[in-house]
């Protein structure tokens, strides 16, 4: 899965995600993907999510819309929102990770996987690519 | 005002004390390109979506990553591809699922949101849509490799069910 989430100069949020799904899937399952709130989300009034993991996990949590209602009515942070969701999905069984930009600028990310390929630039002058 | 930037490429097949110091100066010279793709859109002034979509088109044609060019092989040996698209502006989105000829699933996706009435589409119909939209179909010899080739073969060996193989081979 690969995916990008991104804030303009304009405040306007994107979010994407692509994927080839598992490794010997069968039935026509569908991942969290092209599952709007589940692996993708974006709102301007809080954020945008892309997401990779175990699907199935993803989308019982709703967890790109979940992550943005968090930040939007609780007023979370995006670190705090996306650590809360994913520990939910582990909490399940479930794997993988986010990346969130929130509309204010803040680009993070949070996973319980041991890697998660990623990175992150800002018109801070941030520029940085991580693996695990 | 200033923008930001977030890209993921999967959360990783190689365990990192199996990867090699070669395999992971490419992975992050990859994932760099991309950020850069994106950074560069939104630099110049550029809207959120088309930076998204410069960095996953780069994703998607680079065989490390599971999508597009590189995806991985589904039971049957084939490849069924899914992606979405969301427009923070209001909430406009579009996605596929499981198709099979197109390079570029998340150009797809984008013309479901900007192009149709609908959110999803899957399968013929999507390929179909993509047809008549004029997006670049490609043959299945497009997406495979060797590394994710003998990945399905290391799981079908062990004679898992596909339960076990979703569960376990993700």
């Amino acid at each position: 899965t690969v995916g990008a989430v991104a804030l303009d100069r304009n405040g306007n949020l994107a979010a994407g995600t692509s994927t080839g799904g598992m490794t010997g899937k069968r039935w026509n399952r569908i991942g969290d993907a092209p599952v709007i709130g589940a692996g993708t989300y974006a709102d301007n009034r809080s954020c945008a999510v892309s997401a990779t993991g175990w699907g199935e996990y993803f989308i019982r949590v709703g967890v790109a819309k979940a992550i943005c209602a968090r930040m939007e009515l609780a007023g979370d942070s995006a670190q705090a929102a996306s650590d809360a969701v994913m520990a939910d999905v582990k909490a399940l069984g479930g794997d993988g990770g986010v990346i969130v930009v929130s509309n204010s600028g803040d680009a993070i990310y949070s996973f319980n996987t041991s890697g998660m390929y990623r990175g992150r630039a800002t018109s801070e002058g941030m520029n940085e690519v991580a693996i695990y | 005002g200033g923008w930001s930037l977030a890209i993921h490429g999967g959360a990783g097949t190689i365990a990192r004390e199996n990867m090699s110091a070669e395999d992971d100066a490419a992975y992050r010279t990859s994932l760099q390109a991309a950020l850069d793709a994106g950074a560069k859109v939104l630099a110049e002034g550029g809207e959120a979506l088309d930076a998204v979509e410069a960095v996953i088109l780069l994703l998607e044609d680079d065989p490390r990553f599971n999508a597009g060019r590189g995806a991985v092989f589904t039971w049957e040996g084939g490849h069924e591809l899914d992606a979405s698209i969301m427009d923070g502006r209001d909430r406009d989105a579009g996605a596929v699922a499981g198709v099979t000829n197109i390079r570029h699933p998340i150009l797809l996706a984008r013309k479901v949101m900007t192009d149709s009435p609908h959110v999803m589409l899957a399968g013929k119909g999507a390929e179909t849509f993509a047809k008549e939209q004029g997006l670049e179909t490609v043959p299945a010899e497009w997406f495979g490799t060797d590394f994710r080739r003998e990945a399905l073969e290391r799981m079908k060996a062990k004679e898992l069910s596909a339960l076990d193989v979703d569960a376990k081979f993700g």
